[in-house]
């Protein structure tokens, strides 16, 4: 463990607890995808089979279950809630996810580390999470302007895979052997794909105005 | 390929 994957693990908790409490504060899911908290549980399902096999250190089983048990909540929220599904942006979150999904497993079964059912389900996982978010883009971009809580959710979620690139950075130096090329090329275009939210994030910070993106 | 190696990450 290094202190640029424990802050990415720590701003990914942040990320998840943000929208939790967007989501309980306000009793309001608006300006939330559905679709990227549905790709997310996917991910994490697909990505962190082998808890109950492969025990790493009481973190990392304690960081699954937390990651699984709280985006499947958001999930049965947005979804079973009474009054938060009524605030759900039902006809603006619309993108395609389902494409990501059958993209990301034809590309696991080409690309992954070795043919098992467990490499690929991971290599699926990290494929999916760098597209997960796309819903959620498009659906800011629909929605004008975006409410802080939601904001800061995107901004640490971005900011999260950042931090594991320097991550992989420091222990390509500081490990012999080391080598994480999928995770590491998938890591890259997952925060790219956040590059021009992080420019307009920073616009709305500075000129201390509301987070607005370009349709 | 490299052997897969222990997920240690999240």
């Amino acid at each position: 463990m290094n202190i640029f994957r424990f802050a990415g693990d720590m701003t990914h908790l942040i990320s998840i607890l943000v929208l939790l409490l967007k989501i309980y504060a306000t009793k309001s899911c608006s300006g939330i995808s559905r679709k990227t908290q549905e790709l997310y549980a996917l991910v994490f399902l697909a990505r962190y089979v082998d808890i109950f096999t492969e025990f790493i250190s009481v973190y990392n089983t304690i960081m699954k279950i937390v990651f699984i048990a709280s985006t499947l909540a958001i999930v049965w929220c947005m979804r079973g809630h009474r009054v938060v599904r009524r605030s759900y942006d039902k006809e603006l979150d619309t993108f395609r996810h389902y494409f990501l999904i059958a993209a990301s497993l034809v590309l696991a079964l080409l690309v992954h580390e070795k043919f098992t059912f467990q490499e690929i389900l991971w290599a699926f996982s990290i494929y999916l999470e760098a597209v997960a978010i796309l819903p959620q883009l498009v659906l800011l971009q629909r929605s004008g302007n975006v409410d802080n809580l939601t904001g800061q959710y995107v901004f640490f979620l971005g900011a999260y895979r950042g931090l594991y690139i320097l991550n992989w950075i420091y222990r390509y130096f500081t490990e012999p052997h080391f080598s994480r090329w999928i995770a590491c090329v998938s890591g890259l275009v997952q925060t790219a794909l956040y590059a021009d939210f992080f420019y307009y994030y920073f616009l709305s910070w500075k000129n201390n105005a509301k987070l607005k993106l370009p349709a | 390929g490299p052997s897969s190696y222990p997920k240690d990450e999240l």
